[in-house]
């Protein structure tokens, strides 16, 4: 199974 | 107040039409160092991030830091009424709820202004670190959307692969598969025609080639494109913008579970 990733899991929110 | 004239009003012109279809509605910042923007398309996925450096426009006022939120659509509509040799300006008093976009003919017998409402947007900003990349390709930017558009037709996602041999796109769909490599290659006269692979690591990803689609509408902006990947981050699709600055496309790729 492929999902697509988010960038919230690679970016912190400022 | 704040007040930015740009001599080459096409670029903002094309800037718009990059960005519109992937934002609906951003945060234009403007400050001291130039005029930005970041922001997010609805899924999270994809972002842009935008920089006009303020030493590019001819004349740039900003007292102080402002953010103008803005539908991008309708932006787009109003910049269309721009001629492509018109110099624009853009204009707001402070605490105002409107920009202005005046528009002049290279010789000064046409003068418009365009008032636009704009609007309180709730964005999150996300921070970007300076990072270091697995590889990073450099290659004409219309070449990069050719195959953008090709492989859209066979497949859904692109697995972009760089090894020592080059850099790989390959896709698969229901009627097959295609795979198209692109070696490097400055042996030719113009630089900008040029293929540039740096490789500290092989690495391979995948993405969606909707959103990549997406990110080539910038392909007027500038010859080349670089794309920068790296197996712990999203890959940054960059165009840069003569003399004043880039739009930076990132994507998060996807992962197989």
């Amino acid at each position: 199974y492929i999902r697509q990733a988010m960038l919230a899991g690679y970016f912190m929110q400022v | 107040m704040l007040e930015l004239r740009l001599v080459q009003g096409s670029l903002l012109k094309k800037v718009l039409e990059s960005v519109k279809d992937l934002v609906t509605d951003a945060n234009f910042d403007c400050s001291a160092t130039g005029f930005s923007l970041q922001a997010m398309d609805s899924s999270h996925v994809a972002l842009v991030a935008l920089l006009l450096r303020s030493e590019g426009f001819e004349h740039y006022r900003c007292d102080r830091n402002l953010s103008m939120g803005m539908n991008l659509n309708n932006m787009s509509k109003m910049l269309k009424c721009a001629g492509n040799d018109d110099i624009i300006t853009i204009k707001a008093d402070d605490g105002s709820d409107t920009v202005t976009f005046m528009f002049e003919s290279p010789t000064q017998d046409k003068i418009a202004d365009f008032e636009m409402k704009l609007m309180d947007i709730d964005s999150e900003h996300l921070g970007i670190p300076e990072a270091e990349y697995h590889a990073i390709v450099r290659m004409p930017s219309a070449e990069f959307a050719r195959i953008c558009k090709d492989l859209s037709s066979i497949g859904d996602t692109v697995v972009i692969s760089v090894t020592k041999e080059g850099v790989k796109f390959s896709t698969r769909g229901d009627i097959g598969t295609a795979n198209i490599v692109c070696r490097q290659n400055t042996s030719v006269d113009k630089p900008e025609e040029s293929t540039i692979i740096e490789m500290n690591e092989p690495v391979s990803l995948t993405f969606a080639l909707r959103y990549m689609n997406s990110f080539t509408k910038a392909t007027p902006l500038a010859n080349s494109v670089t794309i920068s990947l790296s197996s712990e981050l999203p890959v940054v699709v960059e165009y840069k913008i003569a003399e004043m600055g880039y739009i930076r496309f990132y994507l998060a790729p996807k992962i197989e579970d």
